[in-house]
């Protein structure tokens, strides 16, 4: 009674009416079901002034070096527009002003694909920003993620571990985040949680059950490490220049363990050849 | 040309073009080198693509004599020949190539003005579709960057994404015609619910 369900096909998700965020995966023809609950936050750039650990470093553009995580519109109600029709559904979601979200569910693929519109990244505060998304689902992955290695194999990744020396964690969020050109996903027991990306972003699992993935970021300081130049990239037209504003697509999917190797090689190829686009004209009936 | 790409694929794999790890007038740089090996490559496409058209129903290809046009900031739902009031007896065709080894099923959205439109497969039998409409801040956003990018400022505004399914079989195309002047049948507003207090 407090869920609205989105999906012309054996895909559903639910949605709560009452939060507005979505809450259940459910794939009628597997019986697969997993929760499943979206979250923004962004981590506020270090500025570099501070001397924790003696070397002053800024968050820029080569290192992320985050001092704070801020969530954003936790507890405020998002309003929702629920689009249905025959061949797919959308759900547009307004965050806040400068996040903007379309959920869509079509009718014959098994995968939810969410289009982001982020920015610009407001300064006006003049703290660098950098915006993260969460999915949490009940998957019990015990530290362990797996990450795309530059679109190839997915490796194994733990949380505050390297196999190969003894790693001091001074950067919890840093230190466990990697580069994500394909995708990355989790499993336990039962199902495999994956979530495939259009564009390279960065990704992590801080939390079991949970995949981040980094957005967008807009920086005010420069790392020192080789650009010589803020990471804060503008756009200018008609007149004036703001920030960015960076518009993507990521893919989620939820299969039963040992099963989702497959949608992630071939769809993951899909994504990065898509189905080429020419237009024309033709008289009348005349088709050639 | 012989160095068709070229630029653009050495830009596609330096590492500061991947990583983002350049100074902003270096990036804009990239952005325009890649955009002109983006126009180049177009050409060749729309070609290449006219000659297997033609050569599917005619006597070979010499001469292509259609004209392709793509979209390249369809993203942001800027996409000229899908959004122009068509003339009088003219069709809107849609050619989708595969560049893959195995067939493909997926729904192609195109911005239009009008929702009085309905797609027809390549044999002229009316296919499902949907209409949804496009929000406004979308408009803006599309209005800035094509402007931005293209240097093109938009004319019309599209009122609609038309959505249709289209199959293509592997390293192959399909064509499928928008037509306009006639009410879809099947393509429809979608229901819409809208909450901004907690009621439904």
């Amino acid at each position: 009674s407090d869920a609205v369900e989105v999906g012309p096909g054996n895909l559903k998700v639910l949605y709560s009416a009452n939060g507005g965020k979505f809450t259940q995966y459910f794939n009628q023809r597997n019986q697969v079901r997993s929760s499943l609950e979206q979250s923004f936050s962004y981590y506020s750039a270090d500025d570099g002034s501070k001397d924790a650990w003696k070397d002053l470093q800024a968050s820029g553009a080569y290192v992320f070096r985050p001092n704070g995580s801020f969530p954003i519109n936790s507890e405020k109600k998002v309003p929702v527009t629920i689009l249905q029709g025959p061949l797919l559904d959308e759900v547009h979601q307004n965050i806040s002003s400068w996040i903007y979200q379309i959920t869509r569910v079509y009718k014959e693929k098994e995968h939810v694909e969410v289009e982001f519109t982020v920015g610009p990244i407001p300064i006006d505060n003049g703290i660098g920003k950098e915006l993260v998304t969460h999915i949490q689902t009940d998957i019990k992955s015990n530290k362990t993620f797996y990450t795309d290695s530059n679109g190839r194999d997915f490796l194994k990744r733990i949380r505050d571990y390297r196999a190969d020396w003894d790693l001091q964690v001074n950067q919890p969020a840093a230190g466990n985040y990697y580069p994500i050109n394909l995708g990355m996903f989790l499993k336990d027991n039962s199902n495999e949680f994956s979530v495939l990306v259009d564009r390279s972003v960065g990704g992590s699992s801080l939390v079991d059950g949970q995949l981040e993935l980094m957005l967008h970021r807009r920086l005010l300081h420069d790392d020192g490490r080789g650009v010589a130049e803020a990471l804060n990239e503008t756009v200018c037209a008609l007149g004036k220049c703001m920030g960015l504003t960076v518009q993507g697509k990521y893919y989620i999917r939820v299969d039963p363990v040992g099963e989702g190797a497959k949608w992630r090689r071939s769809f993951g190829q899909e994504i990065y050849s898509p189905l080429l686009l020419a237009f024309s004209e033709q008289d009348g009936d005349k088709f050639t | 040309t012989t160095d068709l790409l070229a630029d653009a694929l050495a830009i596609a794999q330096h590492h500061d073009a991947v990583s983002g790890t350049s100074k902003q007038h270096v990036a804009d740089d990239y952005a325009k080198r890649l955009f002109i090996g983006y126009k180049q490559a177009e050409e060749l496409v729309s070609n290449s693509l006219a000659c297997m058209v033609e050569s599917a129903s005619a006597s070979g290809c010499k001469n292509p004599s259609i004209n392709f046009k793509q979209c390249p900031l369809l993203n942001i739902s800027y996409c000229p020949p899908s959004e122009a009031d068509l003339a009088p007896g003219k069709k809107l065709v849609v050619v989708v190539y595969n560049a893959l080894g195995w067939k493909r099923t997926d729904v192609i959205r195109i911005p239009v003005v009008n929702e009085n439109v309905i797609v027809q497969d390549s044999t002229g039998k009316e296919i499902e579709s949907q209409l949804m409409p496009i929000v406004k801040a979308s408009i803006a956003i599309r209005n800035y960057y094509a402007t931005a990018y293209a240097g093109e400022s938009p004319t019309s505004s599209p009122k609609y994404w038309l959505a249709f399914r289209a199959t293509v079989p592997p390293l192959g195309f399909n064509s499928y015609v928008v037509t306009s002047g006639k009410r879809a049948v099947a393509a429809s507003i979608p229901q819409t619910f809208h909450r901004t207090d907690g009621s439904q």
